[in-house]
């Protein structure tokens, strides 16, 4: 299963965590 | 047969000629391993392997949205079918290998997860999986309660219960964590397998799936309560809806073992949802990588809303085994199901009259869950 986030968002933000790096819960995704 | 030689005979034999095939095709995997080493020490790109037509079309040829009622009454818990608790619709020695035995397909697939089912001080947090857990559940009759365990809302700070959130500004994953130090590895760890800027989306550099964002959002336009122009795909320019901003694009894969609940990523709202009836491929990372747009051709579930910088979608999509997707707000979803067929698209509005604003969602709200079958 996947879940897929598309948004849009100010041109600063920016992803916390890179590609392959397990997350969970509480992990924020990017900030900004 | 009967005049050949016993040397032409032995050639006719299936063995050697499987082995010949087999090692012939191990040699040229190598061979091609070996290449795109040398490859890369010269510096160059490789290009990606994409799956052919027939690649693609094989695997969901067969009559899954069928199969799938089927499997789920096979896999469901002799109390839910209605059978004596202590039968099952299988026997044990089909039992066996698909659930937890060591190296059973479940224990293999499910890792420690599995372990986790089994146990019940695991499972509610209070402590971290107990040696013995996986043989525990070599007793449990079918898969449906470690996939139950694995979307299960527990308390105590586990598996979807409570739990610190960070500040309001940022985006959180759609998936829950353990919290404190029963957290169980890797039950609630799931891989985003990219990141893209949805720029790409009208190039042909598709390794990284970002394509696949247009064609998932098929027909979804923001404004006028998200609603449905048909199947054309949005340009990024109808996504944008605010000056300045731009679109980001996130991939959250969750492996065989991981949580299979998903929560509102932020505060946002649903205005919007657009059920897409497809097949159930594998989404795992490397079959992302080789077949072109893989999660258009997947059963999937797209929510569109806003949130305060704009636009937002949240998409599930459904895998093998799992392609039964819930959203708790929506009844009136039902997926994976053999009346929908393939191409079509079902749509409902969340903005109604008396509701124009849609469904708010709260960032770590339960918003829905993937089911076995």
């Amino acid at each position: 299963s996947t879940i897929v986030l598309i948004f849009e968002a100010p041109k600063d933000f920016n992803f916390k965590l890179k590609a392959g790096q397990k997350i969970r819960f509480g992990e924020a995704l990017g900030s900004l | 047969v009967h005049t050949a030689t016993a040397r032409t005979l032995f050639w006719l034999r299936p063995l050697p000629i499987l082995l010949v095939t087999g090692s012939g095709y191990a040699g040229y995997r190598q061979y091609e391993k070996y290449r795109e080493q040398e490859l890369e020490k010269l510096g160059l790109e490789i290009p990606p392997k994409l799956a052919g037509p027939w690649e693609v079309a094989l695997p969901p040829a067969g009559p899954q949205a069928e199969a799938g009622p089927v499997e789920l009454y096979v896999q469901t818990c002799p109390e839910t079918a209605l059978l004596a608790p202590d039968s099952s619709l299988l026997p044990p020695a089909l039992r066996c290998p698909q659930t937890s035995q060591p190296g059973g397909m479940e224990a293999r697939e499910q890792g420690g997860p599995v372990q986790v089912g089994a146990n019940a001080p695991a499972v509610t947090g209070l402590g971290p999986p107990q040696p013995g857990g996986a043989a525990a559940l070599a007793a449990q009759a079918c898969v449906q309660p470690v996939y139950l365990d694995l979307r299960g809302k527990h308390e105590g700070g586990c598996r979807g219960g409570p739990a610190p959130l960070p500040q309001p500004q940022r985006v959180l994953p759609a998936q829950a964590e353990a919290a404190g130090p029963a957290r169980m590895w890797p039950a609630q760890c799931d891989q985003p397998v990219r990141w893209e800027d949805p720029e790409l989306w009208a190039g042909e550099e598709l390794r990284s799936g970002a394509g696949e964002g247009g064609h998932l959002l098929a027909g979804v336009v923001p404004g006028s309560a998200h609603l449905h122009r048909g199947p054309a795909l949005p340009s990024r320019n109808q996504l944008v809806t605010r000056e300045g901003n731009e679109l980001y694009h996130c991939v959250i894969y969750l492996a065989p073992g991981d949580y299979h609940c998903f929560h509102s990523p932020t505060d946002w709202t649903v205005s919007h949802r657009r059920h897409f009836p497809g097949s159930l491929m594998s989404v795992n990372p490397g079959m992302a990588r080789w077949i072109k747009e893989l999660f258009c051709h997947n059963e999937r579930v797209v929510l569109t809303g806003d949130w305060k910088h704009g636009f937002f979608s949240l998409t599930a999509v459904g895998a093998t085994n799992v392609g039964s997707i819930r959203i708790y707000f929506d009844r009136d979803l039902h997926t994976n199901s053999p009346r929908y067929s393939k191409g079509s698209y079902n749509d409902f509005s969340f903005v109604t009259h008396t509701n124009k604003e849609g469904i708010p969602m709260r960032k770590g709200e339960h918003l829905g869950e993937f089911n076995l079958g």
